[in-house]
């Protein structure tokens, strides 16, 4: 299993 | 001029004890609604977001918005110079390069403060997107906590199936298999005792355990834990804090290879 990261999905407001 | 006060430090020492060993530094981003705190973990994987509102503290005072970049591992020594029943303000100067924290015992007769520099963080902000999750589970903080303990013995990773039926937590490896299933309740006399599942449709998701028993270090603040999921989104592990706000942990989920 590969961990994501957050940034992944949250993009700088 | 900047000026925050709780009559009672436990709140805050609990608080610091929930983010201090996933984060090394935050901004604390204070406006005269509140305290905000935005950080990512050191691995990018996690997010931590707190919000403090101004109507849940004793006094407060924010006369222009101040952004305070807090060193958390000092932060947190700081505090624990605070009794839990001790009243703690955070004052700053605006644009000052030091925050200072005062602690006053219940009999007024100690008066401590303790001053700590700021430090300049660029820390950017993350969009989290407005997201109308299929599975909602309310369940016992302390179980939650467990359930990661637990099964962080058997795997690195923690499979969360959410069905109509119930919540199950999954992890196997070297020493066997573990299945925690929780249905939901229907007739319990204490709210905070509940299991409520809100279900649009069945989820199946990966987690790193170590993030999920780095979320639960802020099981004291709450009786209550909220993990909202949908496929492919990181999962929201949500503590409210009673009358002041809530910390909210976003976890990317693990995908198959």
């Amino acid at each position: 299993m590969a961990q994501r990261s957050i940034t992944s999905f949250f993009k700088p407001a | 001029m900047f000026e925050a006060r709780l009559n009672n430090a436990t709140t805050l020492k609990k608080i610091l004890d929930a983010i201090k060993d996933l984060l090394n530094e935050g901004t604390f981003d204070c406006s005269d609604s509140g305290i905000q705190l935005q950080a990512m973990d050191n691995s990018h994987v996690s997010l931590v977001s707190l919000t403090l509102r101004s109507d849940g503290f004793d006094k407060f005072r924010c006369d222009r918005n101040l952004s305070m970049g807090m060193n958390l591992g000092s932060m947190a020594k700081i505090l624990k110079c605070a009794n839990n029943d001790d009243t703690v303000t955070i004052k700053a100067q605006d644009n000052a390069d030091t925050v200072t924290f005062m602690f006053e015992s219940q009999n007024q007769e100690k008066v401590s403060d303790y001053e700590m520099k700021l430090m300049n963080l660029d820390q950017e902000h993350l969009g989290i997107p407005e997201t109308d999750y299929s599975c909602v589970v309310r369940m016992p903080a302390m179980e939650f906590a467990r359930i990661c303990r637990d099964l962080a013995q058997f795997s690195e990773s923690v499979v969360i199936c959410c069905t109509k039926e119930g919540v199950k937590f999954s992890a196997s490896g070297d020493v066997g298999s573990a299945n925690v299933k929780l249905a939901q309740t229907f007739n319990v006399d204490k709210e905070e005792e509940a299991i409520v599942i809100e279900m649009q449709e069945p989820v199946v998701l990966t987690f790193a355990c170590r993030y999920l028993n780095a979320f639960t270090k802020a099981t004291p603040l709450s009786n209550q834990v909220q993990l909202s999921m949908s496929a492919d989104v990181p999962l929201v592990v949500e503590y409210r804090i009673a009358e002041l706000g809530h910390i909210r942990y976003y976890l990317a989920p693990k995908i198959e290879d």
